[in-house]
């Protein structure tokens, strides 16, 4: 553990927060892709899977439990609760999230350091992580005016992958034999993804306006 | 079981 990768830990806890903050406050979920929170949820159970086996620490298994419940509850706003399920811009998700899901399986399939069923799985989750956030950029670009707490949920997603690079530079300069490629171009890609949010995020910002991403 | 990398990671 070190102070990047518990930064990040606490920044992908805080976004969850914001998000949930969100919901439950203003009782809507307006500008949020159902898609993007119904793939973390994937990601979270087919990562996870080691809760059941593998014990690494007291501080990853309650983040574990802690990542699966917040997913599971914004999914279940989204979906099913009763005021809050009304607020969702089903037709500005129109994403076809399903593509990622098996393009991310395929190539768990065919690139994974060992070909067993729960690396491919943890390796899959790997891939779709990187792409999950997909659905809601484009949703936020059709949504037009952003508000606040949706605006800060992607900055501080955006602020966890980031942080993420730096604690495996800072790992791969302090560790031995640690060497994770998969990881690494996957993690690249997805906060590439990113690039565009932030500089619009940080303009307006600056400008003091309202998010818009044009 | 020392586990390989990234696996201790979230």
């Amino acid at each position: 553990m070190n102070v990047f990768r518990l930064a990040g830990d606490l920044t992908h806890l805080l976004s969850l927060v914001v998000l949930l903050l969100k919901i439950v406050a203003t009782k809507s979920c307006r500008g949020v892709s159902a898609k993007t929170q119904e793939l973390y949820a994937i990601v979270f159970v087919t990562r996870y899977l080691d809760l059941l086996f593998s014990f690494v620490s007291l501080y990853n298994s309650v983040m574990k439990v802690v990542f699966l419940g917040s997913a599971f509850s914004i999914v279940y706003f989204m979906r099913y609760h009763k005021v809050v399920r009304h607020t969702y811009d089903r037709e500005l998700d129109t994403f076809r999230s399903s593509f990622l899901v098996a393009g991310s399986m395929v190539l768990a399939l065919l690139i994974n350091s060992k070909y067993t069923f729960f690396e491919v799985l943890w390796t899959f989750s790997i891939y779709l992580e990187a792409v999950a956030i997909l659905p809601q950029l484009v949703m936020l670009q059709r949504t037009g005016n952003i508000d606040n707490l949706t605006g800060n949920y992607v900055f501080l997603l955006g602020m966890y992958r980031g942080l993420y690079i730096l604690n495996w530079i800072y790992r791969y300069s302090t560790e031995r034999r640690y060497w994770q490629m998969i990881v690494w171009v996957s993690g690249i890609i997805q906060t590439a993804l990113y690039a565009d949010f932030f500089y619009y995020y940080l303009k307006c910002w600056n400008e003091n306006r309202t998010l818009v991403i044009p | 079981q020392i586990r390989r990398g990234a696996h201790d990671e979230l």
